[in-house]
């Protein structure tokens, strides 16, 4: 089971990532 | 977030005038921009140590099953080798009787 | 780095009134708190994938250095085991002979 939820835990984790390179910031 | 949050005493924005204004926009814009790009640092290094770690697992997974393998033949020999002593045993009491 | 640069074609800023030099502020103020926390996110998340990573790394070693062992075992065992057919050869051979 530990297993499953770390796998979970790695999906949610590179979404995470990848919404913050591609959530555009700064631009007025 | 109101503006006082965010660190500017209220009449302060109020009473600057433009040129401080237009200056603290030129800062903000400046350090808005380079924590943008150490984010996008952190999420890169993020992701490159997600892929690692699951590439990681997967050896050790891969070696598991070579391992248990290994194990389930060694006890497998353990066992005939001993079957093979018994007989040898049983063998060489009846030669003597 | 120039106010073009950071989006903000040159007149804008020169003709904009304090109004909204002082809304820009704030949104500048906000994003930067935003982008901010989000960064500090993703490198407390890198250094914990980072740690777990280590993890599985010394677990795969771990399990490397019992393999070894098992593997050394199954071939002392497996050379024993042929030495013993040897001799069992041999001696039912001078038996007969």
């Amino acid at each position: 089971p530990n297993m499953k939820a770390g796998a979970a835990n790695e999906g949610v984790l590179a979404n995470f990532f990848n919404s913050l390179l591609s959530k555009k910031t700064g631009s007025p | 977030m109101s503006v006082e949050e965010q660190g500017y005493p209220s009449e302060m924005l109020l009473e600057a005038g433009p040129e401080w204004l237009r200056a603290e926009i030129e800062r903000l814009s400046r350090e808005l921009a380079e924590t943008t790009s150490e984010k996008i640092q952190a999420a890169e290094y993020g992701l490159a140590v997600l892929e690692e770690k699951q590439q990681v697992k997967q050896q050790y997974d891969d070696l598991e099953v070579e391992y248990d393998s290994v194990r389930q033949e060694l006890d497998q020999l353990k066992e005939a080798f001993g079957q093979a002593y018994t007989n040898h045993r049983k063998v060489a009491a009846d030669g003597e009787s």
